[in-house]
Parts: structure tokens; sequence; C-alpha cells
């Protein structure tokens, strides 16, 4: 009985993952490697094909401002003496930056549809269900990323745009810093060759974790997460039997992923404290008093 | 409740990102 109950719930995790979100790594594998009959992304290296991107892409790239009364990233008096290259070059990097911020809000509720889906996430008090999601969003969210990564670059605007890494790290500090870190951590995760049946229970896992600070009901997240790491356990060694120590490695990248939210959202403070640029309300409240 | 107003109205119901 216990392998027909994993089996239903790997199913069940699948399918709420094959539905809830947009991207995946099959989607995602096709268009990188030009397998797919749309047409090609369009290459972001440089400004100028970034400024062509908004144009062209602009449903999808579209970035909201959320600044508040203290101005906005227009507000061209906070730069008086900046020379005019390099104000629109900072103003572009902001745009970029909403952009950043605009797909990271439609993750974080594309993976709240899908934990509610999770066969009883929706059981668990509902303070604990926001502090789970408010822990685990944004590591999902760099796992899910690497989907989309190679090497070389970046699927963005629903694989309507691919921007390379380069064009990322040229970018002024502190924006050129934040991308690098994702694609170090994409190049070892995705040399585990997960596939989205894989990562769909690794990315419950990640949501439904025990040892999120704050839990109400910690045992009952606790066997919660027992029945997706058993279910994900299992279906690793059903799914790539060839790969045995594929479980533990795997479990050994949610340190790797703790880690890059750590730096990840100090990154964002630092932009939030130094530039003037805004963030979105759903993430300042995923990040105030985050760790 | 207050601090996570958004993520609490997300998990209660299906809000598009476009309203929030």
């Amino acid at each position: 009985p216990m392998e027909a109950d994993h089996k239903i719930l790997v199913k069940q995790i699948h399918e709420a993952y094959m539905k809830n979100f947009n991207m995946n790594k099959a989607k995602a594998r096709l268009i990188l490697t030009g397998k797919t009959s749309t047409p090609q992304p369009l290459i972001i290296h440089d400004m100028e094909t970034f400024q062509l991107a908004e144009r062209t892409l602009a449903v999808h790239m579209v970035s909201g401002d959320y600044a508040e009364s203290d101005g906005g990233v227009g507000d061209r008096q906070v730069f008086p003496a900046v020379a005019c290259e390099e104000l629109e070059q900072r103003e572009a990097e902001a745009r970029l930056f909403h952009c950043c911020q605009s797909t990271s809000v439609e993750t974080v509720t594309e993976l709240t549809e899908f934990a509610k889906a999770v066969p009883g996430f929706q059981s668990l008090d509902l303070n604990d269900q926001v502090t789970l999601l408010k822990y685990g969003v944004y590591e999902a969210l760099f796992t899910l990323l690497a989907s989309c990564m190679n090497k070389d670059g970046l699927l963005v605007a629903r694989g309507g745009g691919f921007i390379t890494r380069e064009f990322l790290k040229s970018l002024r500090r502190p924006f050129g810093d934040m991308m690098e870190p994702k694609f170090q951590f994409a190049t070892r995760f995705n040399a585990l060759e997960l596939d989205d049946s894989d990562l769909a229970l690794f990315v419950a896992a990640i949501i439904c974790c025990g040892d999120r600070p704050g839990l109400v009901d910690v045992s009952l997240v606790e066997q919660l997460q027992e029945s997706i790491v058993q279910a994900l356990r299992l279906h690793l060694l059903a799914n790539h039997p060839d790969d045995t120590f594929l479980f533990p490695r795997l479990l050994q990248k949610l340190a790797d992923l703790r880690e890059l939210v750590t730096e990840h959202a100090q990154l964002v403070q630092e932009i939030k404290t130094n530039e003037d640029t805004s963030l979105h309300p759903l993430l300042q409240e995923i990040y105030r008093d985050m760790y | 409740k207050e601090k996570h107003k958004i993520l609490h109205q997300l998990l209660q119901n299906s809000t598009s990102p476009v309203d929030l």
C-alpha cells in the first residue's frame, strides 16, 4: 500500500506543477536547444537589444513602478550631476530590476497555487502556510530559474527573450552581481539532469519544510514533508535507476539554495538602501524580517 | 497577519499578479 500511496502523491504533485507553472524544464529546453516551432527568442546582449526587447516583448516584460512618494525610477533630479548617457543606463538597469521583480511576483503567485494543490498543504494552519511560502518561495524560484538557464544565459519573457550572462554581468554594481551566483548554482544543479516530475517533488519538498522559523504546528509540517521526501526518494530511484546517489546529492542542494537566498536578500537590501528604486509590496512582505 | 497581507490574500483566493 505504501508503494501505491507514493505513486498517487507523485502523480498529484506532478500534475499540480504542470498545471500551475507557465514555464517548465521540458518547454525551456526545447526553446534553448532550438527544437521548437515557435520563433527563436530575441537575444538580449546589450542596452540596445534590451530596449528592443522592452518594445517587442512588452506584454511579458512590462514593469510596474512600485515607487512610493519618495520618487520613482524616472526621477531625473536624483542624479543631477550624472551625464545623460549614464542616466539612461541607470534607468535601463532600474527597469531591468523591475522586470525581474514582475517575473518574481508572477512566479510567487504560481508557487502559491502549486502549494495549495499539494495534498495536505491546505489543511495546515493558515499562518503556517504563510510561513512556508515566505521562506520557501525564493529557494523554489531559484530552482525553477535553473531550468531556464544554460551556461550562456537565461530565458525570459515566457521564452520570448534570452538574456545573456555576459550582459547581466556587465551591469553596474550591485545589479551586475545579482545573477552570477544563480548561474553558478544552475550549472551544478542542471548537471543532476532532473526532469519536471523530479522537480515538482523537489519544489514541494522545499515549500513543505519543517524547520522554517515561527511555525505553529511543526510536527504536522514535518509529517507532510516526510511523505513528500519519501515520495521523492522512491521516484528518483525509479526514474533514475542508474544514479543511486541522486537523492542524497539533491538534498545537499537545499543547503546551497538557502545560502543563495540569504545572499540574494542581502543584495536586494543593498539595492533598496542605495538605489533610487522600489520593491513590489509582495516581495517586501517576503523579505521583511526574513533572516 | 497584517505583515503578510498579500500572502494571506493569495492563499485564500486566486489573485492574479496584475491585481496586486
